[in-house]
């Protein structure tokens, strides 16, 4: 990896290459293994079987690596507003460099990316929280969902979270009466120590 | 609208409603949701009001009670449920119907049945005179389907297929819609003419009354009780004594029994993970995706409006959306939505291409697009389940009741980690074809679009 600077990995070309060549190792590497150990004479499903943790792995960085090349074209190529695209862009990078955050061992580990460069993936990566910080209620306004489908005292339009808490409680019909419990269980109780 | 929220909403940077075209697809594309969403949501016969406190029986029939309605609905107001109403109504709806998997019955028919099985289980079943389900599962065996136990085999002298659950571990377990309501199911059996067993196939095989829903003579089925979230569906058992079904019963677009016995096969051995795939690439948006996207908005939203503890020394409570820690938590997430929606879009359009290939008698791109949404709707519903619970913690104690929406959540999208396909086989199975690709490059033949990068030189391996 060439970059040099944390605004290098806000470049999608660096970052879609970083996960390019996670998926390809991990997938040579699980290839190679099974080769390996069917060439020291294990059967092809024990190969398989003792490859399997190496297998899932591979399969996840594929499809994360599909995921995060796709949104990146996607945001390369909107006719939409500046604004929108820009934002969108900023949402791409955010998700790619969160993935190399979290799974940094699998970009560290033959190299692609130097310890040097993590630092730059992270502080582009802590950048980016609060670029999209602002606009983050906006975000999820624009997926538009109803109160009525989101069914959420926390999470109505209006914010109103502690007035919306309360009604839920108090539509609770168990508070509208004296539980039985009282009368088969308490009552007798109480009374005794009266 | 609480200050702290409209203080956020006060200085756009950009148009909201630009962006909900854009990911809704066009500005026609919103009005038509939003029409067919606030059309659903007034109707009383659908409201949801004391949902959270409402017993499992009073979900079942809830959701039973709305899919008739709707199915009314759709049809006094000229709505098609495949034409372009169809994709927003399961939205609106949120998930609260039951006949979910009476749906994969009638997509299973159309797929793979012949124009004359068509012709005569598609009426009836579109019309709800039969209502069926999709009986793969079984108690001792899942995603592997060669595994099954249950075993259709073919008597030559009646023609009729006589189909057995031979052992406890055989029993169908977990179809949906099969524990309460159905009358017919769709079942995946071993078929065997002569002894020899020729693979899994489909058989359609009525497991109730018509008349008074008592199940059919040597048909034992039921409810399996109750589960952590999906109280308003009733997945079923099934067991099956030497149940005998005309051979007109086997799905037969792609492979036929003829009279004599002899095995016809046409097209794909992968034909059968068809369905699969189906159901995959349309839970990945409505089931997935859309859960991701509430969660988001719930734990935001209140992020916003929620105060706690001391930044500045001296200052009032901060909003915990200013908290670094707290962004960390939510704002990842929220790019993964915006990351996922793409994706489904992407899987929809290959899913869309292969199925028109598929219908002209092309298989070769089946393999592919059942590596591609092995992958994605294993990692998808992993990230997704993963992420809702960081929403629900993110949300404090009130992110634990009932109230905040994100336990049912929750709840709800974390079943879809196992049900079709559990996570880990289907990124086995994705695997399978990464790996079969990788050796194809290595022999210098040429990749599919997707893995094409496989074929580029790599270092450090």
């Amino acid at each position: 990896c060439q970059a040099t600077s944390h605004t290098d990995f806000l470049n999608p070309e660096v970052y879609i290459k970083a996960y390019q060549h996670r998926a390809h190792r991990l997938i040579a590497s699980a290839a190679f293994k099974m080769r390996n150990l069917v060439q020291f004479g294990m059967e092809q499903y024990d190969a398989w079987n003792s490859t399997s943790v190496e297998l899932v792995k591979a399969s996840i960085a594929h499809s994360h690596y599909i995921i995060v090349k796709l949104f990146a074209d996607v945001t390369g190529s909107l006719s939409s507003s500046p604004e929108i695209k820009k934002l969108l862009k900023s949402l791409c990078d955010l998700h790619a460099l969160h993935g190399i955050f979290t799974s940094s061992g699998d970009f560290l580990q033959d190299g692609h990316l130097s310890g040097h460069q993590l630092e730059m993936v992270t502080e582009a990566y802590l950048s980016l929280l609060t670029l999209i910080r602002r606009d983050a209620v906006l975000l999820v306004d624009a997926f538009d969902y109803a109160d009525q489908q989101l069914l959420s005292a926390l999470g109505s339009y209006d914010g109103n979270v502690y007035h919306n808490l309360l009604e839920c409680a108090q539509k609770n019909p168990d508070n509208k009466k004296v539980n039985a419990v009282f009368e088969n269980y308490l009552k007798p109780h109480l009374q005794s120590n009266i | 609208v609480n200050p702290d929220l409209a203080s956020e909403r006060a200085f756009p940077s950009f148009c909201v409603e630009t962006l909900t075209n854009l990911l809704d697809g066009s500005v026609d594309k919103t009005r038509l949701r939003r029409y067919v969403v606030s059309t659903i949501l007034k109707d009383p016969v659908f409201s949801r009001e004391g949902h959270y406190f409402k017993t499992r029986q009073e979900r079942y029939e809830g959701a039973v009670r709305n899919i008739l309605h709707l199915k009314q609905k759709i049809k006094e107001l000229g709505w098609l449920e495949d034409g372009p109403e169809g994709e927003f109504i399961y939205r609106a709806m949120g998930g609260e119907v039951a006949l979910n998997i009476h749906g994969v019955f009638v997509k299973s028919i159309s797929a793979l049945g012949t124009d004359e099985q068509i012709a005569k289980w598609l009426p009836l079943a579109n019309n709800c005179n039969i209502l069926g389900t999709y009986a793969q599962t079984e108690l001792g065996h899942g995603t592997y389907l060669r595994g099954l136990e249950t075993t259709a085999t073919f008597d030559i002298s009646n023609q009729q297929f006589i189909i057995n659950t031979p052992r406890i571990t055989a029993t169908k377990w977990w179809p949906g819609d099969l524990g309460k309501t159905c009358t017919h199911a769709m079942v995946l059996a071993q078929l065997i003419i002569k002894e020899k067993n020729y693979g899994m196939h489909l058989f359609i095989v009525q497991v109730r009354s018509l008349k008074d829903h008592s199940p059919m003579p040597g048909i034992t089925v039921g409810d399996i009780g109750p589960k952590m979230s999906f109280e308003h569906i009733d997945n079923g058992f099934l067991m099956m004594r030497n149940i005998r079904v005309p051979k007109e019963n086997m799905l037969s677009r792609f492979s036929e029994v003829l009279p004599d016995g002899m095995y016809v096969k046409r097209g794909s051995d992968k034909i059968n993970y068809f369905t699969m795939v189906a159901v995959r690439v349309s839970m990945l948006r409505q089931e997935v995706l859309e859960a991701l996207m509430k969660a988001c908005t719930i734990s935001i939203r209140y992020a916003a409006v929620r105060r706690q503890s001391e930044l500045k020394p001296g200052d009032r409570e901060p909003k915990i959306l200013e908290y670094q820690t707290q962004q960390q938590k939510l704002l990842p997430l929220l790019a993964t939505c915006y990351a996922i929606h793409y994706t489904v879009c992407h899987v929809n359009k290959v899913y869309d291409e292969v199925c028109g290939a598929i219908q002209a008698g092309n298989f070769d791109s089946l393999p592919e697009l059942h590596a591609l949404v092995s992958g994605m709707k294993a990692y998808a519903t992993e990230t997704c389940s993963n992420g809702i619970e960081v929403c629900r913690k993110a949300c404090g104690g009130h992110g634990y009741s009932l109230f905040s929406g994100l336990p049912s959540l929750y709840t709800k999208v974390t079943a879809s980690c196992t049900y079709e396909g559990e996570n880990t086989v289907l990124h086995l199975q994705a695997a399978r074809f990464l790996i079969k690709c990788y050796a194809a490059a290595q022999s210098g033949q040429s990749l599919p679009q997707s893995v094409a990068y496989l074929s580029s030189p790599i270092s450090g391996v």
